[in-house]
């Protein structure tokens, strides 16, 4: 997954995800795509949460999936989460819950509660750099005001390893999340920070909005094969526009 | 950025995607009972979510016994919907009943974040 927040020239903050899954999950050799991501695409749909007629919450959901790894409450904040992959990750916590060691929270359903209940940026950050896990990830918050915007580095547990924050006034105006560490570098069969990072500063701070966030994201390696949709979410407008993708071959397979 | 052909310039043309590509919207009513909420998103899409979840079984099946792995997932995450908090397990509940698939099944998708970061 590729998750980018990012700020324009006014204090307007955009909000954008690539989501990508199914890798070595099954390789349809014919038509060189992964099968469970093309089993996937389909499943894709935006949903709105309404309660009392209004609208709470929006996010982007496969069918059947009730919990949240895009989403955004119109006015709020919005968020995403990208895959953390570690070797004490979410297995260790299903068994612990199985065995009836309950302190945990599935992911996906910490997220919709942040979204649907979220009342300001702040209480949400802290909330979701604490709250107990069952599995690590990278949860990806953008806000409504100028400087909104951070990469929460979760462990399983209560542990944030590391929150970055947006920082225009220091000439951090996007933040960008692939599926490593911020603080390391990618490794070289998978790096699509740099690519990212390299079109986000070609576009400039000038150019930000929901066009030039969709160019990078539909860059490839950014865009690979394992790509299902692009989100794009604007807070302020509470707009939440979700994009099949697709990555004709010659494309790199994650 | 330096192994084409699987890499390219930054793009300036792909906005706006094809229409076809904009993904629908379902409205998902809270106050309806937590078992109802999702059933008519998920009915039309049942056989696609089977198909899905076949691929995953045949997957699985290539490393252990399909059969024997499928009826673990069925007796010990089935269970697991009721430690689950609600309206979660009310909503799981729901999505089983109405596609027909197996409870254990639609757990498993749903927790699969968690599996797959190992």
């Amino acid at each position: 997954c590729t998750s980018l927040v990012a700020q324009d020239k006014t204090g307007d903050l955009f909000h954008a995800r690539n989501l990508d899954f199914g890798l070595f999950l099954g390789w349809d050799v014919k038509n060189q795509t992964w099968a469970l991501t093309e089993r996937l695409r389909p499943l894709i749909i935006n949903v709105e949460y309404q309660q009392g007629g209004k609208t709470v919450a929006k996010g982007v959901h496969f069918a059947g999936y009730i919990g949240v790894i895009t989403g955004m409450k119109p006015g709020v904040l919005s968020l995403s989460m990208n895959e953390r992959f570690q070797l004490e990750g979410g297995f260790i916590g299903i068994i612990e819950w199985i065995i009836g060691q309950r302190d945990g929270q599935w992911m996906g359903f910490v997220l919709r509660d942040a979204v649907v209940k979220a009342t300001d940026f702040n209480s949400t950050l802290q909330y979701l750099t604490s709250v107990d896990l069952l599995a690590p990830g990278y949860i990806i918050l953008g806000g409504n005001s100028s400087g909104e915007g951070a990469i929460i580095t979760r462990s399983v547990g209560t542990k944030a390893d590391n929150v970055k924050m947006l920082d225009p006034a220091h000439g951090t105006w996007y933040l960008v999340e692939t599926n490593y560490d911020n603080w390391k570098n990618p490794p070289f069969f998978d790096d699509r920070r740099a690519p990212a990072t390299k079109c986000m500063n070609t576009m400039s701070q000038a150019n930000v909005g929901l066009k030039g966030i969709f160019n990078v994201l539909s860059t490839k390696p950014v865009r690979n094969l394992l790509t299902t949709y692009t989100a794009l979410m604007h807070v302020r407008n509470g707009t939440l526009d979700t994009y099949l993708q697709y990555c004709p071959q010659p494309c790199f397979p994650w | 950025q330096e192994f084409p052909p699987f890499t390219e310039d930054c793009r300036t043309d792909a906005y706006p995607p094809p229409v076809n590509t904009k993904v629908g919207t379902y409205v998902l009513n809270l106050d309806q009972a937590p078992e109802d909420r999702w059933t008519g998103l998920v009915k039309p899409m049942a056989d696609k979510m089977k198909i899905m979840i076949q691929d995953i079984k045949d997957l699985v099946g290539i490393f252990v016994n399909e059969t024997k792995a499928i009826n673990l997932v069925d007796e010990l995450l089935a269970p697991l919907t009721d430690t689950f908090p609600e309206p979660y397990q009310g909503e799981l509940r729901g999505i089983a009943n109405a596609t027909g698939i197996p409870l254990g099944e639609v757990v498993l998708y749903n927790i699969f974040y968690e599996v797959f970061t190992v």
